[in-house]
């Protein structure tokens, strides 16, 4: 009976011991016509109830999974003459052995769909990284020339703009809060870099001169006629083109947060606040100032001033995008006739023709840096020559700041005289070569060697162009 | 001009400037609201200004032609790698603008000062017409005495060129304007 027992808790652990599946598994066979025991093995669920048993004594447990294994690690069972085991050749355990293989099965299944899931997830969270939208805000940063502006292009970088949104928002905004500086009747430049790429775009939407100006009109009467001095205007168009290439958000919606703004109002800021007290534009019309000058005398910084006309010029622009603004429609008509009523020449021919360039920017290598910077008709070249010549100077913290400052002087002296030589290179082909000898290093090396280090040139090195004639 | 810099989150540097050329450049406004440049003025023809410079020929007025320009977004990045000092600048105050963006990158790169210390020293710009060294407010009188004692003409003004500044060191970036400006503003998200 005993034996017995102990067979029926062989059984049951042999299938079930968490001890060692191997071990228990090499347990020597019971011979096939081995009686029934008088108390039958315990069907599966009564050994998962006695596994399970909290009642069950944990000693005797093991105690009883010790003493299974001991015949297991005899070498020679027939020297076992007291051993009520017998030799079998049936697996009494064969039930209990094709369970364990199902539960091998059963195992690889789980391990194979855990793989799977892992994998499928860890792939899933890859392409998350490098291809959707950013999941966590990062670090970022705008400057403008004015707080409103600034707080916009945040504004925009926070509903998951591209920094190029951001830009653009920010660029209307300033010719909404900032009228005396730029705007859309204006033009501009815009530098995109791509760090991860390691790629960079100029997009150039500065005005060009209209089809029928000339020389001598301009000699004769640009003071007296403003309409001459109007060029078309590029701002939109380089906008937008910025934008189609950049953007993230709805070009709408860009332009409808700087609507918002001219709208709703802003807070006059003292640089506008001094152009309008000091910088009127000579014979500036009521309409003019009826606009910036609402109470008759210039605003005080920090008064609230409203520009409706323009977000409604900007909902169109929204709406109908660039063309709005370029192919002859109600804005192109009145631009026209405002600066021909001025003495001006612009037509509508010369909206329609215009088209904001994309181009690559100049670049130099300046103390292991690369130095981006716009082509010509942009002085970026004689910049790049200025830090050329400058580089092979020893220009450390260990030289005194007089000293460099004066090698800074000629060096900007020789800089400034190679920019008026610049222009645009669609019309003037030598610009494209003055422009290589401005990135040349050989040729920065050159004009360094005509710079005394204790006396400023006499006269000019280079002959100097007209520069910057008017005020800007 | 107007400057724009943005360092945004999608690692883009954009730099832009614009402008008007004028204070409110032509001052002709539409009825639309909109103000018209006066931009053909960076043009040169004979006789426009009094001190009588001789004209570019390269920038002479030709129809569809742009006039030069000394508006100057610049971006500075490693030369090599990834790892190192970005930069996005933007100068105003034409070729002053260009004076200024040289002894920003100057300060940057070779003295190797912060950005907020290299936008608020003073700078120069010689005036290549009338001959003179033009310095700002910022300079003290031992710089102008040493300047002049090397046979530079200096001429004190209070402000010549306003350049804005980003910067970013590997992921950390700053916004800084140039502390003349008493309006412009940097805003960095941390």
């Amino acid at each position: 009976m005993a034996a017995e027992n102990e067979a029926s808790q062989e059984s049951a652990l042999g299938a079930y011991s968490p001890v060692d599946y191997m071990s228990i598994t090499s347990f020597p066979r019971l011979p096939e016509d081995e009686p029934a025991p008088a108390a039958p093995l315990r069907g599966r669920k009564d050994e998962d109830a006695f596994l399970g048993d909290p009642d069950t004594d944990p000693d005797s447990f093991l105690k009883s999974a010790r003493l299974q294994r001991l015949p297991s690690s005899s070498s020679e069972m027939g020297s076992q003459d007291g051993s009520p085991l017998r030799e079998t050749r049936k697996d009494p355990f064969s039930a209990a052995a094709a369970e364990c293989s199902c539960r091998q099965d059963g195992l690889t299944v789980i391990v194979t769909a855990c793989l799977t899931f892992a994998t499928g997830v860890t792939v899933a969270l890859v392409m998350q990284i490098y291809f959707g939208d950013p999941q966590i805000f990062q670090q970022g940063a705008v400057v403008t020339d004015a707080s409103s502006c600034t707080a916009l292009g945040m504004e925009v970088l926070s509903k998951q703009g591209s920094s190029v949104d951001a830009a653009v928002a920010a660029a209307l905004c300033l010719g909404i809060v900032a009228p005396h500086s730029s705007g859309l009747g204006g033009g501009g430049v815009m530098l995109v870099h791509d760090i991860r790429r390691n790629e960079s775009h100029l997009i150039d939407f500065r005005e060009s001169a209209p089809g029928a100006l000339r020389e001598e009109a301009l000699q004769r009467s640009w003071d007296t006629k403003p309409g001459l001095l109007v060029g078309v205007p590029g701002m939109v168009k380089g906008l937008h083109e910025a934008h189609q290439l950049y953007g993230r958000l709805p070009w709408s919606q860009v332009l409808a947060f700087a609507a918002a703004v001219a709208q709703d109002g802003f807070n006059v800021t003292h640089d506008l606040a001094h152009a309008l007290a000091e910088q009127l534009p000579p014979n500036a019309s009521d309409r003019f100032l009826d606009t910036f000058l609402p109470l008759g005398h210039p605003p005080l910084p920090g008064s609230l001033l409203r520009r409706p006309d323009l977000a409604e010029v900007l909902d169109i622009l929204g709406t109908s995008g660039p063309a709005a603004f370029y192919n002859g429609g109600n804005l192109t008509l009145e631009m026209v006739a405002e600066a021909q009523h001025a003495g001006g020449v612009i037509t509508e021919e010369d909206f329609s023709n215009y088209s904001a360039l994309t181009e690559k920017p100049v670049c130099g290598v300046y103390r292991g840096h690369l130095v981006l910077s716009p082509p010509p008709p942009h002085t970026g070249p004689a910049l790049i020559s200025a830090l050329n010549i400058l580089e092979g100077f020893n220009l450390t913290s260990l030289v005194s700041r007089e000293q460099a400052l004066h090698w800074v002087a000629e060096t900007l002296k020789i800089a400034l005289a190679l920019a008026s030589r610049l222009g645009d290179p669609v019309y003037d082909s030598t610009i494209t070569e003055s422009m290589d000898d401005m990135l040349s290093k050989v040729e920065a090396a050159n004009f360094r060697g005509h710079i005394s280090d204790s006396q400023a040139a006499p006269a000019p090195l280079l002959p100097v162009y007209e520069l910057d004639g008017a005020p800007t | 001009a107007a400057q724009v810099l943005v360092m945004g989150p999608d690692d883009f540097i954009v730099a832009m400037v614009s402008s008007l050329n004028r204070p409110f450049g032509s001052g002709l406004l539409t009825p639309s609201g909109i103000l018209l440049n006066s931009q053909m003025l960076d043009f040169s023809w004979p006789n426009r200004t009094a001190n009588h410079s001789a004209p570019s020929l390269e920038n002479s007025v030709q129809p569809g032609k742009r006039p030069l320009s000394f508006l100057l977004p610049t971006v500075v990045r490693p030369a090599e790698g990834l790892c190192g000092t970005y930069l996005a600048l933007g100068a105003n105050g034409a070729a002053r603008g260009l004076s200024g963006l040289t002894q920003v990158l100057l300060n940057v790169l070779t003295l190797n000062r912060n950005l907020s210390d290299s936008l608020a020293r003073g700078r120069l710009h010689p005036d290549l017409q009338s001959n003179l060294l033009q310095v700002d407010s910022e300079f003290t009188e031992e710089e102008i005495e040493f300047l002049e004692a090397r046979g530079h003409h200096v001429e004190k003004v209070d402000v010549l060129s306003w350049v804005h500044g980003s910067r970013r060191t590997n992921t950390f970036i700053i916004g800084v304007k140039d502390p003349r400006s008493p309006d412009a503003a940097g805003a960095t998200i941390l």
